[in-house]
């Protein structure tokens, strides 16, 4: 018994210690090699697996019920009045510029716009679906595309599977088996936008396009900022998100919406099946990352003999982010 | 949160925006 407590005594002394110590080396040596390498400072395998076995999960569904608690009406001021201050919610915009009247602070976060103040561009052929900061855009031709200038993410971990067995029969790569034209016209483009916490958390259709399969991968919901999304390469493939794929005139289309840990719900309008952020017990660290399952639906229900669920004009609202 | 636009367009598709502008739902992100 004496041995066991001076054991205990000596661990509960000396491991934290040694954490630390062992935290720090392998963050010197990391920051070594990437200047030795000249590659921007992004995180090691070992960094990116401590951050995907922290309790996000939990955390979020605990902010979420917070947030979804009732505001007393004389605190509603002051804490909306702070919110907005903090993030720059300009709540004039707000079809109820009033902060008395949203009773929660999950229906503040996803307050409706006025009609008409923001205008949907009626000539060019792809608008903003969503108020934020384009973290990155251009060509998504190669299998390795980026989510901000040098880090890169797998297309095939982002999207899944190819749809069709054809697809995936064909010698050419993903990105090109995706594509829906095959006369060498057309080209794969992304462009990525982030929603700070003070924006418009509503988003819209960008071009008129049908979804015909919906996607929903399990997953983490880890910080999706600009600083974290240049920290962790694959941190979109880590992350739970609702991908909807179909076709526009132009053909292949997708639209994803990547959940983080504030904001860790995605709501659909046109989708009431789809129920995100659940609960999925204590797998900490249960997946290698971007391994994670993904429910799919077909939504073109032309297969069930009715017609497909939803096509989508420019500027048509799509669905929202729910906080926790 | 994100969202993030995967599509098929044009060869001669051009985009409109620049790395870290803010933009609002609505604006244009490219012309063909």
């Amino acid at each position: 018994r004496n041995a066991i407590s001076r054991w205990t005594g000596f661990l509960l002394r000396w491991a934290p210690m040694g954490l630390c110590v062992f935290g720090a080396i392998e963050w010197q040596l990391h920051k070594f090699r990437s200047i030795r390498d000249g590659a921007p400072r992004t995180a090691s395998e070992f960094q990116s697996r401590v951050y995907c076995s922290l309790p996000l999960r939990i955390m979020s569904r605990c902010w979420g019920w917070l947030a979804a608690c009732y505001m007393p009406n004389p605190l509603r001021p002051y804490v909306y009045g702070w919110y907005s201050s903090m993030f720059k919610v300009n709540i004039e915009e707000a079809l109820y510029s009033d902060f008395n009247h949203y009773s929660s602070m999950a229906e503040f976060f996803t307050r409706p716009l006025k009609e008409g103040v923001r205008v949907i561009n009626g000539k060019s052929p792809l608008v903003s679906p969503a108020d934020g900061k384009v973290l990155h855009f251009g060509s998504a031709s190669d299998s390795l595309i980026e989510q901000v200038k040098g880090v890169s993410y797998s297309i095939e971990d982002f999207l899944g599977p190819l749809q069709t067995v054809e697809q995936s029969r064909e010698a050419m790569s993903y990105a090109q088996a995706l594509k829906q034209k095959r006369d060498g016209s057309t080209e794969l483009y992304q462009c990525v936008i982030y929603l700070a916490p003070g924006d418009y958390h509503r988003f819209h259709s960008p071009t008129a396009w049908e979804p015909t399969v919906r996607r929903h991968f399990s997953g983490e919901l880890l910080s999706v900022s600009p600083k974290v999304a240049g920290w962790l390469p694959g941190l979109f493939c880590l992350n739970e998100r609702v991908l909807y794929m179909g076709h526009w005139n132009h053909g292949f289309f997708s639209y994803t919406a990547v959940g983080a840990t504030n904001v860790g719900s995605v709501e659909i309008y046109m989708d009431s099946e789809l129920k995100t952020n659940r609960w999925n017990g204590f797998k900490v660290g249960a997946h290698p990352p971007s391994t994670y399952e993904y429910d799919e639906l077909l939504l073109n229900a032309k297969q069930h003999g009715k017609q497909s669920l939803q096509k989508f004009e420019k500027g048509d609202l799509v669905g929202q982010f729910n906080m926790g | 949160s994100t969202i993030v636009l995967l599509f098929e367009a044009p060869k001669n598709f051009q985009f409109d925006i620049v790395a870290g502008q803010t933009i609002k739902v609505g604006e244009s992100l490219g012309h063909i």
